[in-house]
């Protein structure tokens, strides 16, 4: 927890100012190089010319499914953890949506692993799955599920603080509503009771994590050299994979995996829980993870100068290939696995084969079964008790110590907070109303947001139109 | 105008959100406090 609050920087960009997001984007950053693509846009690393702070830009036509955005965006803005990626601010910039977040220097777990072409070791696995696992705990406390838990939505600044990225396919839970029932997220990551369509809850991102572990110790998940349809008949049926060669890790890393990989949900420890297990407990702070985040920017750079080099060599070829990108928010290569999306849904890109190793690996688009709507009506969800949290979580001391900054300079926190006599009809609730009251948010939210866009589109639908028309016009002459 | 109405209902949301985590969290201290 004290690593936590010494670890935060010094000089952060908390949001963009008002003046900031009226003006063009190109006024306020400088875009530098692409980071990746994405299934849905392209990623850049841009300078932000007021405060001098690198920021990455996430660029999205207009035209995708907007609903998806907005909901990646709304959790990222909900969130304001060290272990979950920033939301900056938006612009709309042609076509284009301009996502601005927190740029992390060292990219994924999984671009890192690749760029070295070596596993991790112990002491860094559990350096990384502590912050992971403080992420976790706080987007589970704030009852919300990420859905796609993999070593390719886990970024590491260049300090080595691990961060939750890719929010696309994220879910939130309401005490009406305590356990999801769309199949979501990367076939060999996915939990049993996610792919059994019996509910779920937030201990399904424990599952993928502790594959994530495993994926970090050994290079790929298992199953990883089988079909990942044939994967995801196996999952439920098999006991919980384990390692290759389990004798080659120490007992205590054993013992977290198996933890994290309990078939039964409810016997599942959650990230509270795992915080206390002793691999993550005794792990060493983030610096053993400074060479090997050195090692990894610097094959990157040697790679981007090499390829400069050939780029400019042979000046005609275009890069941009057939090779798809499942929405990690850095450059993830070919044998990167995509998280699982309904044809259709912004990563359409389901379908893609790919030669990796020998081996059959499907780029499948993140995978949607049962739409959260359909959810709503399920009348037979009942609510599952959330575990007590025996000690207090590190990110309520973060929070305090947040609101204790916060009150120092509440001049500068441009966020509006609920009037005093609203704060006084908070008080006077009871707990019960105060979980319903919160538990009602997102889907009022949700509402209100499409009420807007739908009011919105009407109002775009007659511009677009007459463009066409126009252009029509203009091909007939 | 979409995004920015968009931020401010976000914004709006989010405000009141913590504010009801807030107070949730206060409670339930004070009910381990007490126990």
């Amino acid at each position: 927890e004290q690593v936590q609050l010494r670890n935060n920087p010094r000089r952060q960009l908390k949001k963009l100012s008002e003046d900031s997001l009226t003006k063009q984007p190109e006024e306020v950053f400088d875009v530098l190089e692409k980071l990746g693509e994405g299934s849905y846009g392209s990623v850049f690393k841009a300078h932000h010319k007021e405060t001098g702070e690198i920021v990455a830009i996430k660029q999205v036509p207009v035209e995708s499914d907007l609903q998806e955005i907005i909901k990646e965006i709304s959790i990222m803005q909900q969130c304001n953890s060290p272990h979950v990626v920033r939301y900056y601010g938006s612009y709309f910039k042609n076509s284009d949506l301009w996502i601005v977040m927190e740029y992390c220097g060292a990219g994924s777990v999984s671009d890192i692993i690749r760029q070295r072409n070596k596993t991790l070791g112990e002491d860094e696995i559990a350096a990384i799955l502590q912050s992971t696992l403080k992420g976790l705990e706080y987007l589970h406390f704030m009852r919300k599920i990420h859905r796609d838990i993999k070593a390719g939505n886990i970024l590491l600044n260049s300090e080595g603080q691990a961060k939750l990225a890719d929010f696309g396919v994220a879910g939130q839970l309401t005490d009406t509503m305590a356990k999801r029932n769309t199949v979501i997220g990367t076939p060999f990551w996915m939990a049993p009771e996610v792919i059994q369509e019996i509910g779920y809850n937030c201990v399904a991102d424990i599952w993928s994590l502790g594959i994530t572990a495993i994926e970090m110790a050994e290079g790929k998940p298992p199953y990883a050299d089988i079909h990942p349809m044939r994967a995801i008949f196996m999952i439920p049926t098999n006991p919980p994979p384990t390692f290759r060669n389990p004798e080659q890790w120490s007992e205590p890393f054993r013992e977290f995996v198996s933890q994290c990989l309990v078939k039964s949900p409810e016997s599942r420890a959650t990230a509270t829980q795992l915080l206390q297990h002793p691999f993550i407990k005794n792990s060493k702070s983030n610096s053993v993870l400074r060479a090997l985040i050195t090692e990894a920017m610097d094959l990157k750079l040697k790679k981007q100068e090499a390829q400069q080099r050939e780029q400019d060599a042979e000046d005609e070829e275009n890069s941009d290939d057939d090779e798809v990108d499942q929405g990690t928010m850095v450059r993830a290569g070919a044998s990167d696995l995509g998280t699982v999306r309904a044809a259709g849904s912004l990563g359409s890109s389901s379908g893609t084969m790919i030669e990796h190793d020998g081996t059959m690996e499907s780029q499948l688009g993140t995978m949607v079964i049962n739409s959260d709507d359909e959810e709503e009506d399920a009348g037979t969800m009942k609510r599952s008790e959330e575990t007590v949290q025996p000690a207090k979580p590190s990110f309520l001391e973060y929070f305090e110590q947040k609101e204790k900054e916060a009150n120092k300079n509440s001049d500068n926190d441009n966020r509006k907070l609920p009037a005093e006599a609203d704060m006084e009809v908070i008080r006077s609730w009871s707990v019960e109303e105060l979980r319903r009251r919160l538990a009602s948010l997102d889907p009022q939210m949700e509402q209100e947001i499409e009420e807007i866009r739908q009011r919105y589109q009407a109002k775009r639908q007659p511009i677009l139109d007459a463009i066409e028309a126009k252009k029509r016009r203009q091909q007939n002459f | 105008l979409f995004m920015k109405e968009l931020e401010r209902i976000v914004k709006s949301y989010e405000a009141y959100r913590q504010a009801l985590l807030t107070e949730l969290d206060i409670r339930k201290q004070r009910q381990q406090w007490y126990a």
